[in-house]
């Protein structure tokens, strides 16, 4: 059944810390995802970016060759691949975003986000 | 009863479309609103912006001092102040948006949003 993180899951596109903010606008367009995990040269998470992050690097002036580092999230909320719909759910609206990467042993698995679970709860409104 | 665009809504922060990508990157920032109502000096609605189109602006390298007009997505989707909440619902699935704003008479009186309409349809899950 399609319960868990990890059945539900899906691709998440990945950059790296040192790419820039354009680089990373583009790539948030050209995969229409809501979220890019950012990854160490060892290929290991270590942010989250969004057309939000964007937005307030176009608000505050920020050259589009700054490196993601400064502009991207560090601190990321994640789900494991073992997590239910409704603890997703619940971490979505806790910490009031829209989509979160699935990470097991530091790496990204894929990306859950508000779309997916209400297509699993709201079905066929 | 909450059942009606009317009285869900919230405000819907407007901007006019001879602003700057800049002054409406910084806008969407401030009100942590997910969409602005572009207006017409004669303050008609003409347009939406959101963050996926300052996203798109800045892979593309516009300069954050391009007037909106260019920016913005002219053909709004738009509900009624009498639209129920599945109506609304399926609007904003069927064109894949998460927002729009409430419309009467050309004029914007509020905004809907899928988090709004989330909630009153999963109350405390
Ligand atoms: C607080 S949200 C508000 C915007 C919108 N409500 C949304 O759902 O994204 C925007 C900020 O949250 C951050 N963010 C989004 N998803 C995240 C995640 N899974 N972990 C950590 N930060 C995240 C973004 O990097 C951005 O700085
Ligand atoms: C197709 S959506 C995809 C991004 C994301 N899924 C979202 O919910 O916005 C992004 C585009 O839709 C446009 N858009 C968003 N809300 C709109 C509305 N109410 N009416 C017309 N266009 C809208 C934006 O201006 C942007 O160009």
């Amino acid at each position: 059944a399609d319960r868990i993180a990890e059945d539900i899951m899906i691709p998440i596109p990945t950059i790296y810390s040192h790419s820039t903010l354009r680089e990373a606008a583009s790539l948030l367009i050209e995969s229409s995802s809501p979220i890019l995990a950012v990854l160490s040269t060892a290929d290991e998470l270590v942010g989250v970016i969004t057309g939000w992050d964007i937005t307030r690097a176009t608000a505050t002036g920020t050259p589009d060759s700054q490196p993601i580092q400064k502009i991207m999230t560090s601190e990321v909320i994640s789900a494991r691949p073992s997590d239910n719909v409704l603890e997703m759910i619940r971490k979505l609206e806790h910490y009031e975003i829209s989509a979160m990467p699935v990470v097991e042993k530091g790496r990204a698995k894929g990306l859950i986000s508000s779309d997916l679970l209400a297509r699993r709860t709201l079905m066929r409104l």
